[in-house]
């Protein structure tokens, strides 16, 4: 699941600006 | 939990909703009525005035647009009124998401949760609460967008081009009913948490952990109902028979968004919101 997510993965793991992963 | 353990917990959702959305329903509801003090905000009620709202933000906004036209998602000046209104609103949504993840991760015990739950519950709930604070922005006859600075009108919303025109009706008409109950932002930070921690969304691993937060949730909500509205009856009953409606609103807005996908050739879906709509409903 979170290998089809990234993003949102990565946004869960430290708050990234969605466009920056 | 103790009376005192639900409202500390009520105000300290409330303080990371502040935190973590940045137009209040309160900022909103004031700009609507026309209660800031500050000018207007800039009406889009036609093609016309549309393309003046798009100069205007463009002008407040040229870093962020740089940004985003380096990306690849800005609207470019020539594609169809319709397209760049999509690709802004869609740069909106990417960001409001991030918002909401914040917001999540600040609910007491969530970041423990299973991770994969954690994904579940956002790309799931992502939507409904997008939707629920949408309708703070929202009145019968438009709604505000760009941060409170533009409002643009529903007939105008309705005007567009098919399927685009469908887009909206329903977000309006929930918000009508929605509104109705009067919920201030400290009811919202609590309704929202309840949203997101909603143990019958598909593909959970761990569901009681999952259920036994937003027990507490919504004892706090129903404590914070009754407190911050004691004349509303069964409000807490209400407010939870949105939920339903919400989830039909969305089921329907997603699979709007998958046929953009497959019928409009010149739209550009950003990698996030394809990864939430991708199997969701």
């Amino acid at each position: 699941l979170q290998e089809k997510h990234k993003i949102l993965h990565k946004l869960l793991q430290n708050g990234n600006s969605p466009d920056e992963v | 939990p103790e009376s005192a353990d639900l409202r500390a917990l009520a105000k300290h959702l409330y303080d990371s909703y502040l935190k973590s959305f940045p137009l209040t329903k309160a900022k909103a509801r004031a700009i609507l009525s026309g209660k800031t003090g500050d000018i207007a905000p800039f009406v889009i009620h036609d093609m016309k005035s549309l393309t003046a709202g798009e100069q205007l933000i463009h002008c407040k906004q040229v870093p962020l647009l740089e940004h985003r036209q380096e990306q690849g998602f800005s609207h470019e000046p020539n594609d169809e009124a319709e397209l760049r209104f999509f690709q802004r609103c869609q740069v909106r949504s990417v960001e409001a998401v991030r918002e909401v993840t914040e917001f999540a991760k600040s609910i007491p015990g969530f970041v423990n949760l299973d991770l994969n739950d954690q994904v579940t519950l956002l790309k799931y709930g992502v939507h409904e609460v997008l939707i629920s604070m949408w309708a703070s922005l929202m009145n019968k006859d438009g709604t505000l967008i760009s941060y409170g600075q533009i409002f643009m009108t529903r007939e105008f919303l309705k005007s567009l081009r098919k399927p685009f025109c469908e887009m909206m009706e329903p977000k309006f008409d929930f918000s009508v009913k929605f509104n109705a109950l009067e919920l201030d932002d400290s009811d919202m930070a609590l309704f929202l948490a309840v949203i997101i921690l909603s143990g019958d969304r598909p593909g959970l691993v761990n569901v009681k952990p999952i259920e036994d937060l937003q027990d507490t949730v919504l004892q706090a909500l129903e404590l914070q109902l009754k407190l911050n509205h004691p004349e509303s009856l069964q409000l807490f009953a209400k407010l939870l028979q949105k939920m339903t409606d919400l989830r039909q609103i969305v089921t329907d807005h997603v699979r709007l968004m998958q046929l953009l996908k497959k019928t409009e050739v010149d739209m550009c879906l950003h990698p996030l919101m394809q990864e939430i709509i991708k199997d969701l409903y």
